[in-house]
């Protein structure tokens, strides 16, 4: 899962 | 948090209050595509469905929340409460068709195959053509309030400065999200036609009407 693109904007 | 991403996300609050304040001050929706409005409740929709999944910020949980609860608010203004004034007839741009290939694109093009990916990859390609039914509106009348202008800028300006965030996170943090940037470009550039004219006539004082 380390991969996965953080969401953190809107 | 840099302060192109905080102004980019301040201009998108400023454009959605505007345009919440606009059809509450005049009681009236004329101008305003619904179905555009319909397209942003659909794009903060699925993609803020990770509000029930991850806590972030309180500032992200709490944005999302007011961007979630203001376009819908919106919406009801227009199809509810002043429904008597909303422009149907020039409203016709047929939204399947972006609607459709997004979907399409969204399970074909993402960083997962998972449902909340995919949806969240959804909302990406959607916002960016959602504005379309209203420029196409606005190209039907051949002009446009004052005021619809303004919120038409403040929603340009704040994906023209993610933009700009978008190098910025590439370069300090080594951050990129390839869907993200090839959609915020897109979505862009389709304001790009709109912010000359709002330069060149509504920032000199006069009312955005196209020529015939």
């Amino acid at each position: 899962e380390e991969d996965k693109p953080t969401k953190d904007e809107l | 948090m840099n302060i192109f991403r905080l102004t980019g996300d301040l201009s998108h609050l400023a454009a959605i209050i505007i345009l919440l304040l606009k059809i509450w001050k005049s009681r009236s929706c004329a101008g305003i595509s619904g179905k555009s409005q319909i397209l942003f409740a659909m794009v903060f929709t699925t993609r803020y469905l990770d509000l029930l999944t991850a806590y972030i910020s309180l500032y992200n949980t709490s944005m999302k929340i007011i961007y979630i609860g203001c376009s819908y608010a919106t919406v009801y203004l227009i199809y509810a409460k002043f429904k008597a004034t909303y422009d149907g007839n020039h409203d016709t741009f047929r939204v399947e068709f972006l609607v459709v290939p997004v979907g399409g694109l969204s399970f074909l093009v993402n960083h997962d195959f998972s449902p909340l990916e995919i949806l969240w990859t959804f909302s990406i390609y959607l916002e960016a053509v959602a504005i379309l039914p209203q420029l196409f509106m606005i190209s039907k009348t051949g002009e446009a309030e004052t005021i619809t202008t303004h919120y038409l800028f403040f929603l340009g300006l704040y994906r023209a400065l993610y933009l700009i965030n978008w190098v910025w996170r590439f370069y300090f943090e080594g951050f990129f999200d390839m869907i993200a940037i090839v959609a915020g470009v897109v979505q862009t550039i389709l304001y790009c036609d709109f912010f000359y004219l709002y330069v060149t006539k509504v920032l000199k004082g006069k009312k955005l009407s196209l020529p015939a």
